[in-house]
């Protein structure tokens, strides 16, 4: 399952 | 955060700030392209979404709202506003080319298939070409004004100084998105011409005269 794709960048 | 992606942003505001302004200032949207700045709004509007129900950062958050009135403003200045000054005889680009195989990508290679992660990697491969129509633009009409140029060069560095920020966050071993790196290189790539043009003419004073 992959890691909740946090997008940190803009 | 670290110093590449911050100037990168920065560099993106900037150029925002400066497009703004010329049209602003010149009340004039000539040489400009609206569909370019159509498809900006989209991608601006398919990622950042997640405003509403993720908090990064009051950065994140503020730069995302910055980016999104910006564009549209720009977008309301061109066809509303200074609707008589577009010029929509060079502003040709078929840009339904560019937004159907972003869909189409988008769905076949994402990192998971949900809603927000789909419009996340729709708006990161529609991003990577969404210059093409002011590119396209600025070699038919065979010109660009120097503030048009500026606007560009800040535009085309804000992706080079992301990918400055992958390789430093890779060599920090921080977790990195595949899909944004090789959408960044191909958008920092189209510029390449426009760098060595900007960099050889612009910065001697000369007009940017694009080989039509």
């Amino acid at each position: 399952e992959p890691a909740e794709e946090d997008h940190d960048e803009l | 955060m670290n110093i590449f992606r911050l100037l990168g942003d920065l560099s993106h505001l900037l150029a925002i700030i400066i497009l703004l302004l010329k049209i602003w200032n010149s009340r004039s949207c000539a040489g400009i392209s609206g569909r370019s700045q159509f498809l900006f709004a989209i991608v601006f509007t398919a990622r950042y979404l997640d405003l509403f129900f993720t908090f990064i950062s009051l950065y994140n958050t503020v730069m995302k709202i910055v980016f999104l009135a910006t564009s549209y403003g720009t977008l309301y200045l061109m066809y509303i506003k200074f609707k008589a000054t577009y010029d929509s005889n060079h502003d040709t680009f078929r840009i339904e080319f560019l937004i159907l195989p972003a869909i189409a990508l988008a769905l076949l290679i994402n990192e998971e298939f949900t809603v927000i992660e789909i419009l996340w990697t729709f708006s990161i491969y529609l991003e990577s070409v969404a210059i093409l129509p002011q590119l396209f633009m600025v070699s038919k009409t065979g010109e660009a004004e120097s503030i048009t140029s500026h606007y560009l060069f800040a535009l085309g560095s804000y992706r080079a100084l992301y990918i400055l920020n992958w390789i430093y966050r890779w060599f920090l071993t921080e977790k990195l998105n595949a899909i944004a790196i090789v959408a960044g290189i191909v958008q920092t790539i189209l510029y390449c011409d426009f760098f060595y043009l900007y960099l050889t003419k612009v910065l001697k004073g000369k007009k940017l005269q694009l080989p039509a």
